[in-house]
């Protein structure tokens, strides 16, 4: 999937990294400094529907043409996150005691029409 | 709400950047407290020394990833007897986790000076509150130590227990071996440094019980 460019109209993915010295958390995260707050935004026409991001293989491109003749496309569609991945986090909980955890699916790391 | 672009999703018009970011933010404090199943930001006290944190830090073994939904859990002994560097102590530990956790691996880690006259013969026991005296201490492990510095002595994940108030208490019963004139003992009370960032810690490593788990075992 794309990053998303000012002008990319079609489903793509937004980064944004977030400090946590601008959360105000550096106190208690001691690790990382900051994690991708990614997140998938931009229109799904009908014909981009079900495909897995923009570079979809031959397979749906193909099923995408033959949706794309048909004039009622039976939904809307929604770029939503197609693959994420765990952030490791280490931080002191409110005993002081240090905790290192990894939290799932917190990373997007692709985007895709529903 | 910015003039002009539209917002690419909704086809409404887009944020102003500065409401962008603030929404983002906020977002971004929700995600990690609902990752850490936590209700709020953890209120710290009385951080660890820096120094205590840094070492303590390079115990937790680098690069392993936690299992799923595993955690690794460094836990600061607080000293509540009167002395600072007995050898014989009892070391408190604030683990509300362990409770809703289950233990699998539990290493005592302490600094032992170098004053050490030979081999130390150590005993911990779990002092558990509330039972009849004799009940008082389930012995957890024994070790011996015969070379100062750090020691991490393994404790058996099924014996320690987490309590009601979240408070594990140890008790250390330290004694050096027989052929130690008693003009060591003066020197007994410097075996342990428990102080500064010589603080024993506990090393933990707990997985989150699967729902209904306790259930099974009952029945």
């Amino acid at each position: 999937t794309p990053t998303c460019e000012p002008e990319t109209p079609l489903c793509c993915r937004r980064d944004y990294y977030v400090d946590f010295q601008e959360l105000g958390w550096r106190d208690w995260i001691l690790q990382p400094e900051g994690y991708q707050l990614n997140y998938c935004s931009g229109q799904c026409p009908p014909h981009l529907a079900g495909s897995p991001g923009i570079a979809a293989s031959f397979h749906s491109a193909v099923f995408n043409l033959l949706k794309a003749n048909n004039p009622w496309p039976a939904g809307t569609s929604c770029c939503v996150p197609t693959a994420r991945r765990p952030l490791s986090l280490l931080y002191l909980d409110h005993n002081g005691n240090v905790v290192k955890t990894d939290v799932p699916d917190m990373v997007v790391e692709a985007c895709g029409c529903s | 709400q910015g003039t002009g672009s539209a917002c690419p999703s909704c086809g409404g018009p887009a944020l102003a950047l500065q409401a962008e970011r603030a929404l983002v933010l906020e977002l971004a404090k929700q995600q990690i407290l609902k990752g850490l199943h936590l209700t709020s930001r953890p209120k710290i006290t009385h951080p660890p020394p820096q120094a205590a944190l840094t070492r303590a830090l390079r115990r937790l073994q680098p690069g392993t990833t936690a299992p799923r939904k595993g955690e690794e859990v460094i836990s600061f002994a607080t000293i509540t007897d009167s002395s600072t560097s007995t050898c014989s102590s009892m070391l408190t530990f604030h683990l509300s986790t362990l409770q809703s956790h289950h233990l699998y691996h539990a290493r005592l880690w302490l600094h032992v000076l170098p004053t050490l006259p030979s081999t130390l013969h150590l005993k911990i026991f779990q002092w558990s509150p509330g039972r009849r005296r004799r009940e008082s201490h389930a012995l957890l492990a024994e070790h011996q130590v015969t070379t100062p510095g750090w020691h991490a002595l393994i404790l058996p994940s099924g014996g320690l227990r987490g309590e009601e108030s979240g408070v594990v208490k140890l008790w250390l019963d330290c004694r050096p071996s027989e052929d130690n004139s008693t003009a060591a003992t003066g020197r007994l009370r410097q075996l342990l440094d428990t102080a500064g960032h010589h603080r024993p810690f506990l090393e933990l490593k707990i997985q989150a019980k699967e729902p209904g788990a306790g259930r099974t075992k009952r029945r």
